[in-house]
């Protein structure tokens, strides 16, 4: 959905 | 991805890669945490869950898999092969401590309650404390051998890398804030902040790491 967090870091 | 964040990843990588050859070459571990290692896999364990979730790039799937990787062997390498010269009473900090202070904040300020968002956060706070075992341990003996002085000064290096990675990320991103990783980076990077000073004062002028 929409809210997810996106962890693009390590 | 930018300069900083790739040379802090890459640092990391170095961090990892120091320490391992350490342990091959005088096939010991005495000086090193074992219960600092053992954090850095559960913060890995906890924070790489994600590898099942979601795909972001080849370099972040395979940096993650390497830093499982490894950490897992750093850990085996310590309870097996090296066992022997592993001083459990020289290791005595009570990680409960650590775990538990985590495990409160992660579940107090989640960027958002569902279980890999706790664990994610949960990893981060972890991260951030779990040098603390070493430096104890450093604390407690007063010295540390040169390579394991820069395993720890590469460690805590990356993380001060990854702060002004996100400086950099904040004007280049539209005021990109991860308010979590800010937090515990500065509390990680500030944590190194006596040993960065021994490390550039005696380390890098050839003596050995001994406190004062």
């Amino acid at each position: 959905d929409e809210d997810d967090v996106v962890h693009d870091e390590l | 991805m930018n300069i900083f964040r790739l040379s802090g990843d890459l640092l990391h990588l170095a961090s990892i890669f120091i320490l391992i050859a350490r342990l091959h070459q005088t096939k010991s571990c005495a000086g090193i945490s074992l219960k600092t290692q053992y954090l850095y896999l559960l913060v890995f364990a906890t924070r790489y869950l994600d590898l099942f979730l979601g795909f972001v790039s080849v370099y972040n799937t395979l940096m993650k898999i390497f830093f499982l990787a490894s950490s897992g062997y750093i850990v085996y390498l310590m309870y097996s092969p090296l066992k022997a010269s592993y001083d459990k009473s020289l290791d005595s900090f009570r990680v409960e401590y650590i775990i538990a202070f985590a495990a409160v904040v992660a579940l107090a300020f989640p960027h958002k309650y569902s279980v890999v968002e706790v664990l994610w956060s949960f990893s981060i706070y972890l991260e951030s404390l779990a040098i603390i075992p070493q430096l104890f341990q450093m604390t407690r003996t007063g010295e540390a051998d040169n390579i394991t002085s820069h395993y720890v000064f590469a460690l805590g290096g990356y993380r001060a890398l990854y702060m002004l990675n996100w400086f950099y990320r904040y004007y280049t991103e539209d005021n990109y804030v991860d308010y979590i990783s800010w937090i515990a980076g500065i509390v990680q990077t500030a944590l190194y902040g006596d040993f960065f000073y021994i490390y550039i004062t005696r380390v890098l002028k050839g003596k050995s790491f001994k406190l004062p």
